[in-house]
């Protein structure tokens, strides 16, 4: 039997919010160690990591390994029937065909149960080898899709150049060329607000916003984002979640064919 | 002229 249990039922509301827009299914794997999900997007260009530790989990139990196919658009509207305070267990029996959500209210008094069918999915997984960044910057996670919402409206690609004074954005179009840059934060009181770069050398990339537009939807997630970038391999756009895991998005740059 | 390549060319399958 696999159960998941999880005072905090916002997170999982929030997952889904962060990952139904850019995938339609994907598959939950799930061990004694945790969940995880892994998926490319449907146009097949970028990939989505989730990962919720067990002990992340207010009660965590998986007596076999199980792999639960699930189609996330079922999965998010089943989600919005939760509070946002709701306690959320995912459970299934072992090789079932279905999944259900529990939500019970702050006080007990109501208890909602959504029984969901799993779909049989076969889907590629990919092997994301360990990479030394030649760039890390972390920052605001609102700053970031703030960041990405305008320049997106200058043109389709966005250009991110960090050094070690700090980070620019950039993009182009027919109504004219936009730039923001973000100094790194010197005395770093509040970590949250906080521009942070660690640097090895330079680096500056092309981006589609299109897609780092759609990595923001993670943004409620956590107040800061992590961004790793090195000349010619993807780009990491990474949320930590409090005290359970986090969720990684992977793009490709766009270079000069 | 400026192309995006899929995640695949650069992850493996595994």
């Amino acid at each position: 039997m696999f159960e998941a249990r999880l005072l905090r039922g916002s997170i999982l509301k929030k997952v889904l919010e962060a990952i139904k827009d850019l995938l339609t299914q994907a598959t939950f794997d799930c061990d004694d160690s945790g969940i995880q999900l892994q998926a490319m997007d449907n146009s097949h260009v970028s990939l989505v990591s989730l990962q919720l530790r067990a002990d992340g989990f207010d009660k965590y139990r998986c007596d076999r390994n199980i792999s639960m196919g699930m189609n996330l658009n079922s999965v998010a509207k089943i989600l919005k029937c939760a509070g946002d305070k709701d306690t959320v267990t995912m459970k299934a029996q072992d090789n079932a065909d279905t999944v259900t959500f529990v939500f019970e209210s702050p006080n007990q008094e109501k208890v909602s149960d959504y029984e969901m069918k799993l779909m049989n999915l076969d889907l590629e997984h990919l092997g994301i080898p360990e990479t030394e960044y030649s760039c890390t910057i972390r920052m605001p996670s609102a700053e970031f899709a703030r960041i990405c919402r305008d320049l997106s409206q200058f043109g389709d690609s966005m250009v991110i150049a960090c050094t070690k004074e700090g980070v620019k954005f950039s993009a182009t179009g027919e109504i004219g060329s936009a730039n923001i840059k973000l100094a790194q934060t010197a005395s770093v009181d509040k970590e949250e607000e906080a521009v942070i770069i660690e640097m090895d050398e330079p680096v500056t990339l092309t981006f589609a916003c299109q897609y780092l537009n759609y990595f923001t939807k993670a943004t409620s997630l956590s107040p800061q984002v992590q961004l790793s970038m090195s000349a010619d391999v993807p780009l990491v756009v990474e949320y930590r979640i409090q005290d359970i895991g986090h969720i990684r998005y992977y793009l490709a740059p766009k270079i000069e064919d | 002229k400026i192309v995006q390549f899929p995640i695949k060319v650069y992850f493996a399958m595994t």
